[in-house]
């Protein structure tokens, strides 16, 4: 059966779409069948993908616009296991559809629903913001990976969207869980980094629900975002590589492994 | 007269909280009298400056639903020349009042302009996403200045951000100007960002509209965060206060001098 998931988080620039693309890359690389879905307007994860060719694909907006089933909207990604929606394009479109629509929080899930797939995993990257597609994003899924840059600014944000989180599951979608929270961008040779992280794992609210993995500081991240490919393809012996394995395994070998 | 100036980017986690802050200090310790904003949902800027209490402050959501005049809303911040309007509380309660106006976009211009205030700048943070709280934002100033972390997946989205933000120019606000693009978190011991700060300045457009001032990757901007006051008041002599100064500067001297 499907793993639904969302890489979310309120807080800007925490890498949940960086997560998305090699957390994927790496469940696709243990034979797992995955698709990723972008949900954030912004686009970060299409640009990704499309960063060396500009033909105009099929996208979530068709599918949400009730043009095209989801099946028809997935694109190979050029690495095995690895297939891609991507974003949504013409978000004016696409917001008029929640205006109209009766549950406007399961549009994306009804998309997602409708057609059966045979994927292992399917991997929503969320946006920031928490409008309809925030909320859409995570009414779709059963499980949710929170990633917090190990800096104050994040851990904050991320203790007021647990609020949130709480508010949508008990509103929409009660079996919601959090596989776990994921310290990220996490580097070892400030002392802010090691403060932060140890206020996570003090956090009565986040302590239990860290994944062991960390994903430690890599600029091999930054700049796969410009190749083609995940992190696994462009850097595969570098720390990010190596941190996007271990969480992968880690996954699959149940909810946040301690 | 007083020049309003938004801190806008819909690319997450790129110092836009971080600038509003210490751009503001920097303009506020040569004597000018500044007034922030926060006008991001999330409350990292209103987080800042009340680290250390818990009181609760009269905010910009209790302006915007029309109890009390934005004058009654100003904060001191502890530090001479900067004041502060803290964020939004309960964003359901704002949503609605977007809602039901006849002039969506312009709540926040309305009630900045109420009251005539006797500030030299008036600075708002802005978030990540593009719903109702960013176009009233980009609706309220006159200017905007947009930080550009100098890696790829924001530079991707800045030049997508520009297009939305033409077309709120076009819809609602034709004075705004861009003041100038300004690089941040540049790190200058990586091949990333210097390809990153060329492509910025490479780009048509871009280009010409780059502050000079750079700023610099400095985990004191960071843990700043977590202790009361701006940079110049946690680490007066660091790169991170240089920059800032050097910020202030240059836009004192006019729009993104060359
Ligand atoms: N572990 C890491 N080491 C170094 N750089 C990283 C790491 N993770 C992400 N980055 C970089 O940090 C920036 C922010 O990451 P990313 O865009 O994935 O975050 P996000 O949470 O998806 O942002 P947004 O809120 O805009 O959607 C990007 O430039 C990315 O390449
Ligand atoms: N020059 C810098 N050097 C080091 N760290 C920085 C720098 N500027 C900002 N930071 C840190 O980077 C993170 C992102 O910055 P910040 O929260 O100000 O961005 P933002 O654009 O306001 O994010 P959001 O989209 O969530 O509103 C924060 O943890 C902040 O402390
Ligand atoms: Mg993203
Ligand atoms: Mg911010």
């Amino acid at each position: 059966s499907c793993r639904k998931i969302a890489i979310a988080n309120q807080k800007g620039g925490v890498a949940k779409t960086t997560t998305a693309v090699n957390l994927s890359a790496a469940l696709a690389k243990t034979g797992k069948k995955v698709l990723l879905i972008d949900c954030d307007p912004q686009g970060s994860l299409s640009s990704w993908f499309t960063a060396n060719n500009g033909d105009k694909r099929l996208h979530l907006g068709h599918v949400l616009t009730g043009r095209i089933p989801l099946v028809d909207a997935i694109s190979e990604t050029g690495l095995d296991n690895l297939f891609i929606v991507p974003g949504i394009g013409d978000i004016d479109e696409v917001r008029s559809i929640f205006e109209i629509s009766s549950n406007r929080h399961s549009v994306f899930k009804e998309a997602i629903e409708a057609v059966p797939t045979n994927h292992d995993f399917i991997i929503l990257d969320c946006p920031s913001s928490d409008g309809d597609f925030l909320l859409n994003s995570l009414a779709a899924v059963d499980e949710v990976i929170i990633p917090v840059q190990t800096e104050i600014l994040a851990l904050n944000s991320t203790l007021s969207f647990l609020e949130k989180l709480s508010d949508t599951r008990n509103a929409y979608n009660p079996s919601l869980k959090i596989s776990g929270f994921l310290a990220v961008m996490f580097d070892g040779r400030t002392r802010h980094s090691h403060d932060i992280l140890e206020k996570m794992r003090q956090s009565p609210n986040l302590g239990d629900k860290i994944f062991s993995t960390i994903i430690r500081k890599n600029v091999r991240l930054a700049e796969g975002a410009m190749k083609a490919g995940s992190i696994l393809q462009t850097s595969p012996s570098s720390f990010g590589a190596e941190d996007y394995m271990a969480l992968g395994d880690e996954l699959l070998g149940g909810i946040a492994q301690r």
